[in-house]
């Protein structure tokens, strides 16, 4: 039970120049950020009925909002999971995915059954500093999805049974270079 | 000369380091044959705390570096590479408070430059500004374009106002311009576009160069009305880190806006990933 009116609200007080270009003190500044995030999960639910209503069964819905940083609790730990992708425009896209994940080797299906070719690359140093205690992911699995216009498409992942780290095939160090 | 310089490459796009510094330092847009000698670094302005000409420091209203001249972060970038069927990636390590990730997507005709800073160090005492900065080689005579709430491109020419008569005393801040999705430089032939994930300030402060402001962390109020300096709380390891991305398009003048207009509104209306536990039978629209 939910609806779009936090998130309506939160961007109508974000209509403010202060919100729009940090005008205002920090502390105002991290309350519109606070107030938008409430607004931002309570759509989470919202979608997730709709997504519910369209696939016909009604799953358990995650959203991981820091795959920037590589932290997702589900794709860490799971053996299999789905990722439904979701396109808002109204011409298909492709568009390229990283999932942190804690296995070397993945098979991701596509809706018609087909295998998508994917990659598992070590989670950068630079990564691990920015994301701190919040995730352990030692690995990212990158593949390149597509979505049908203002449509979703939903891909199968599961992880195989390891055969050694996806590091030494993946990574190559360059010699140094002068600081 | 190879082992000067190596590149990445894919179906579209070829990107060459220099060997030496870890920096880039050419484009190749494979389809259309154009190569354009390209170098970026991050910089950082020193922000002005006033001065005798002028009281007025650098803060959350107003940007206002103290010199025209930044400062390099680092000469160059560590560097280590991954190369694989779907993406091939450069990590360049600049300092311990600034890295980026140059990918290139296996088919994808753009360069993504994924830029992580912070927290900016401030026991010296001084408020700085980050930039990214490319150099090209382009005749752009002053011009550069930006675009407004992503829609209309404005034509923006250095040390110039189209309804008064402008006598410059800002030569960096008065020539910086609010860029909302794209930023872009261009001569009778070439066009260099960069994307951007988010609204930042940019410029073309000399000819074939532009850059993108990526991350601030001032100590002076600037006495517009905040009452405080644009100062996260937290110390060096507790400060502020931004992490985003530029997209870079190299094309010619005639194509380039198909390539930018598409791929900027697939940046702002990105697909929504929904994730679920177990396998569960494949959906399809149809």
């Amino acid at each position: 039970n939910a609806n779009s009116s936090v998130l309506r609200q939160a961007m109508g007080v974000a209509q403010h120049h202060d919100a729009v270009s940090g005008t205002a003190k920090q502390h105002v500044t991290n309350d519109y950020a606070k107030q938008l995030s409430a607004g931002w999960d309570a759509c989470q639910i919202v979608i997730s009925n709709a997504l519910a209503s369209i696939v016909g069964t009604k799953e358990n819905f995650i959203y991981c909002t820091q795959l920037n940083i590589s932290v997702c609790q589900l794709t860490e730990a799971a053996q299999t999971f789905m990722v439904i992708v979701y396109n808002p425009l109204a011409r298909p896209v492709g568009w390229n995915i990283r999932l942190p994940v804690n296995g070397s080797h993945y098979a991701i299906l596509s809706p018609d059954g087909q295998t998508v070719p994917n990659e598992v690359i070590p989670v950068s140093s630079f990564t691990r500093a920015v994301r701190r205690d919040r995730g352990d992911a030692v690995n990212e699995l990158v593949f390149q999805a597509s979505a049908p216009p203002l449509g979703y498409r939903t891909y199968s992942i599961s992880r195989l049974p390891g055969r050694g780290p996806a590091r030494s095939r993946a990574l190559k160090r360059l010699h140094d270079q002068p600081g | 000369t190879e082992h000067l310089s190596w590149a990445i490459e894919n179906q579209h796009l070829r990107v060459v380091f220099d060997s030496r510094t870890g920096l880039l330092k050419e484009i190749e847009n494979l389809d259309k044959n154009i190569s354009l000698p390209l170098s970026q670094n991050f910089f950082w302005y020193n922000a002005s705390i006033g001065n005798q000409e002028n009281s007025q420091a650098s803060g959350a209203y107003i940007f206002r570096p103290n010199t025209s001249e930044p400062f390099l972060i680092a000469q160059g970038a560590h560097l280590y590479h991954v190369k694989t069927g779907v993406v091939q990636e450069v990590y360049q390590n600049f300092s311990d408070w600034c890295s980026q990730v140059v990918r290139l997507y296996d088919g994808q005709p753009y360069v993504e430059l994924e830029w992580t800073v912070g927290p900016i160090p401030i026991r010296d005492g001084l408020g700085k500004e980050i930039i990214s900065r490319f150099e090209t080689n382009l005749q752009t005579d002053g011009l550069f374009y930006t675009d407004s709430n992503g829609r209309e491109i404005l034509e923006r020419r250095r040390n110039y106002r189209a309804t008064w008569n402008l006598s410059q005393t800002e030569p960096v801040a008065g020539n910086y311009y609010p860029v909302n999705s794209r930023i872009y430089i261009k001569d009778k032939k070439v066009q260099l576009t960069v994307l951007t994930d988010r609204s930042q300030g940019g410029s073309s402060i000399f000819d074939g160069s532009l850059e993108l402001m990526v991350h601030r962390r001032l100590l002076h109020d600037d006495a517009r009305g905040v009452g405080e300096p644009l100062l996260e709380p937290g110390d060096y390891l507790n400060g502020l880190v931004v992490r985003g991305r530029h997209l870079i398009l190299l094309d010619t003048v005639e194509s380039s806006a198909e390539q930018h207009r598409l791929r900027a509104q697939q940046e702002y209306m990105a697909p929504q990933l929904v994730l679920a536990p177990g396998g569960g039978p494949p959906y399809h629209p149809g």
